[in-house]
């Protein structure tokens, strides 16, 4: 009679289904249900309703909590270093971050430091195009480290406020190319003291529990301090942010939310968590 | 992993004779939790445990001197069953030349990049492909496959951004019959599964080139979303087969189980890396320790 609230088993496995489903993951979802049955007095704890709405407002909360904003004033050039495993939309993400800084008034520069993916210069290029900002590139093949090390010469050279370097896609599993990303990463530094001032992991919302691995591994290897979670558009919900927030700390910044060059929005810790339950 | 999980579960039956069925259920809940965490999809990990529950429930896993080597046993050997072990997964290029192939799928899954392992693993064994940039979309896409066609030594149909990719893809029919290429390897843009313009326009193009071979390239991590893609894909396309990519990372894979519960259509071929000869045959065993951990 000591009134622990327990979320009784049918609820329980319902919730389970939308957390699971969401991929929240089973740690972070038993923790989350920890945390409300905390909150629930045991009468409390029977009403389905205010067990969603707490647990609705305990993830919030989990969010809020890493949430910071990017400074954008904080060096000139501010130098964001974009990273992630292949295909999860850097390099689009890059091109719809050059829009959205220019049509703020910055002078944007971008870096094509993919020097390895068959057109993945081109690519970039067609989206410095897109947002009129230049792009520093060099021919497939180049050592990427002279890639960062230009486009951060030329950043300051052209008075940029914010250089984004583009990087090639890679699994945090191959060490070389981890080591490869800490040289760029020093190199940067090297020519611009406190640089990259922001580096940002972008993961794609369809991906699972590997995203939490993915956070740790590439946040060991080179400080990673913001995420972005693209391909929102479709039905996957890219839970693992709140896995990512519990045990990494790391805040998401942006939301890609289609192919497009408006296609992104600042992160919205309440939007977010409505349209999971939905 | 799972053999060690299921130590601790049987270990506080040492000593307490018989097994029971509550036994049982615990090392069943302890294979959800691992098929869960290997991102199978939350229902497909419901039908399968209740599948596997009625034979670990057996006599001949109860009387058992080593209970957890029977389950474990069970649970792998229905799941390597259900991931394909014993189905022939080859591609089917038995057509009147040229056979086309085409590949579908997400943004990013890793299709152009497949198209061109395609290619090479076809030119090696002595076939003579055309590799056929229908993404119009994606900025860069043609020079890309041109790109890899280049690195491969293929020739790469000539297609630009304004066109129409069906008026491509019979364009590069044409094309292939006239200058004797025996397969078409269709490059489409990567589209998402609700985006009911987009996949109607892999219908059209279905319907016109009457592809061989229909292969969903799906990204080895993939989490619990994978049923509704695979589902949608295959719901309005009827695929020939899968080809799960990027599984030189360390991801479990469940993705491949849900996709197979959902579609019941093979998983072919493997990417094991970013290099153009990284493409290997499916191996269901294989698939189904990995997802076991
Ligand atoms: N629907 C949707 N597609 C996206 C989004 N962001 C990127 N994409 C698509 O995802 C695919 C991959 O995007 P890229 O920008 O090339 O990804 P990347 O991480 O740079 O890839 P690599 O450099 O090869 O590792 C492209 O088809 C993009 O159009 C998004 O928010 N929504
Ligand atoms: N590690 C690894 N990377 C892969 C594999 N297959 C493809 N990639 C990489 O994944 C990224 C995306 O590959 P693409 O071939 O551009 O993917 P796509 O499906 O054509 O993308 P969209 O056309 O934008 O939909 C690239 O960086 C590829 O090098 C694989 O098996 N392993
Ligand atoms: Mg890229
Ligand atoms: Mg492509």
């Amino acid at each position: 009679l000591s009134g622990h609230a327990r979320v009784d088993d049918d609820l329980l496995e319902e919730l389970e289904e939308v957390l699971i489903t969401a991929d929240l993951g089973m740690q972070t979802t038993r923790q989350l249900v920890a945390a409300v049955e905390e909150r629930l007095g045991r009468s409390e704890a029977a009403d389905p309703q205010l067990v969603r709405q707490v647990l609705k407002q305990e993830m919030i909360s989990r969010l809020t909590e890493v949430d910071s904003p990017l400074d954008l004033e904080q060096a000139s050039p501010l130098v964001i270093m974009v990273v992630g495993v292949n295909g999860v939309g850097k390099t689009t993400t890059i091109g719809k971050l050059a829009r959205l800084w220019t049509s703020r008034g910055k002078k944007v520069v971008l870096g094509a430091g993919d020097t390895f993916r068959a057109a993945a210069a081109e690519q970039l290029a067609i989206w410095g195009e897109r947002a009129g900002v230049d792009v520093i590139r060099h021919a497939e093949g180049a050592d990427p480290g002279a890639v960062a090390f230009d486009a951060a010469r030329a950043a300051v050279a052209r008075k940029a406020d914010i250089l984004l370097l583009d990087t090639a896609g890679r699994l945090h599993t191959k060490a070389n190319l981890m080591e490869e990303l800490k040289k760029i990463r020093r190199i940067l530094e090297r020519e611009i003291p406190g640089a990259p001032h922001e580096t940002l992991l972008v993961l794609d919302a369809t991906t699972g529990q590997n995203a939490l691995i993915q956070a740790r591994l590439f946040k060991e290897a080179v400080e990673v301090n913001g995420l972005v979670l693209t391909k929102l558009d479709g039905t996957a919900r890219g839970g693992i942010i709140v896995a990512i927030a519990n045990d990494l700390g790391l805040p998401v910044r942006f939301v890609g939310i289609g192919e497009g060059a408006d296609d992104l929005r600042p992160f919205d810790p309440e939007m977010f968590v409505r349209a999971l339950f939905e | 992993n799972l053999t060690e999980k299921f130590d601790t579960v049987f270990k506080k039956l040492r000593g307490r004779g018989r097994l029971s069925e509550e036994n049982i259920k615990d090392a069943l809940r302890e294979v959800r939790l691992v098929l869960l965490e290997a991102d199978v999809n939350f229902r497909v990990v419901k039908d399968f445990i209740a599948a596997v529950r009625d034979r670990a429930l057996g006599q001949d896993v109860l009387k058992s001197l080593t209970p957890a080597q029977q389950v474990i046993k069970i649970v792998r050997e229905e799941l390597a069953r259900l991931m394909g072990e014993g189905e022939a997964n080859t591609l089917d290029l038995a057509a009147r030349p040229p056979v086309p192939v085409m590949l579908c799928g997400l943004q990013g899954a890793g299709k152009t990049t497949t198209c061109g392992k395609l290619a090479l693993s076809l030119r090696r064994q002595k076939r003579n492909p055309l590799l056929v940039p229908a993404d119009i979309y994606r900025p860069a896409a043609i020079e890309q496959l041109k790109t890899v066609g280049r690195q491969i030594n293929v020739e790469v149909f000539d297609s630009q951004p304004g066109q129409d990719p069906v008026k491509i893809c019979e364009a590069a029919r044409a094309y292939a019959e006239l200058n004797g290429f025996d397969t078409l390897i269709l490059d489409t843009a990567g589209r998402l599964h609700i985006d009911s313009e987009l996949m109607q326009e892999l219908v059209r193009i279905r319907d016109s080139l009457e592809p061989r071979e229909i292969l969903f390239v799906a990204d080895a991590m993939t989490g619990q979303d994978a049923v509704n893609v695979a589902e949608s894909f295959n719901q309005v396309l009827d695929i020939s087969g899968v080809i799960l990519t990027k599984l030189d990372g360390d991801a479990r894979g469940g993705a491949a189980l849900s996709i197979r519960a959902v579609t019941g259509k093979p998983i072919k071929l493997v990417g094991m890396g970013e290099k153009l000869d990284a493409l290997e045959v499916f191996h269901p065993d294989r698939m189904a320790q990995r997802i076991l951990g």
